[in-house]
């Protein structure tokens, strides 16, 4: 059922969850905006963004689950996710976007694009990661 | 009267996967 789905999710991608940025400001979910993580992580000691290219969006036998596979990084390491089909990834230059914004509009009031193949989101990688 | 509410705040990299894949020699 979609409330199993809806608490397999993390609160914080509910419309009005209160983020705290590495700064110290507090802003809410739906109005982060993609230099907020850049600045965010530009202060942090030890977190560093890295770009995740999606080459590849696939369904599973699972209803609601989906595979993205992503091109991480300046090596381009490829990495698969397994993912509910409304969880929402941040996309450079265009904010939330999951598999099924509708759901993630649905589920939690959070304003969604539709993720798709060549959209660059935001992940993160450790500093001085030998 | 208002009571106080505890609002929960989530840092930002909550929000952001990590993908930290092995990283070639």
């Amino acid at each position: 059922s979609s409330m199993a789905a809806a608490q397999t999710l993390p609160p914080y991608f509910t419309k009005g969850s209160i983020i705290q940025l590495a700064n110290g400001d507090l802003k809410k979910v739906e109005d982060l905006k993609t230099e907020d993580f850049i600045q965010s992580a530009d202060i942090s000691n030890d977190l560093k963004i890295d770009s995740s290219t999606v080459e590849r969006i696939e369904s599973t036998h699972s209803p609601g689950i989906a595979v993205v596979q992503f091109s991480v990084g300046e090596h381009r390491a490829q990495v698969s996710v397994e993912v509910l089909i409304e969880y929402p990834f941040f996309v450079f230059g265009q904010g939330w976007s999951s598999c099924s914004p509708e759901r993630t509009s649905q589920l939690f009031d959070l304003p969604c694009c539709k993720l798709s193949v060549g959209d660059v989101c935001i992940s993160l990688t450790l500093k001085n990661l030998k | 009267n208002v009571e106080p509410r505890s609002v929960a705040v989530f840092p930002w990299h909550s929000l952001v996967p990590f993908l930290a894949p092995s990283q070639p020699d």
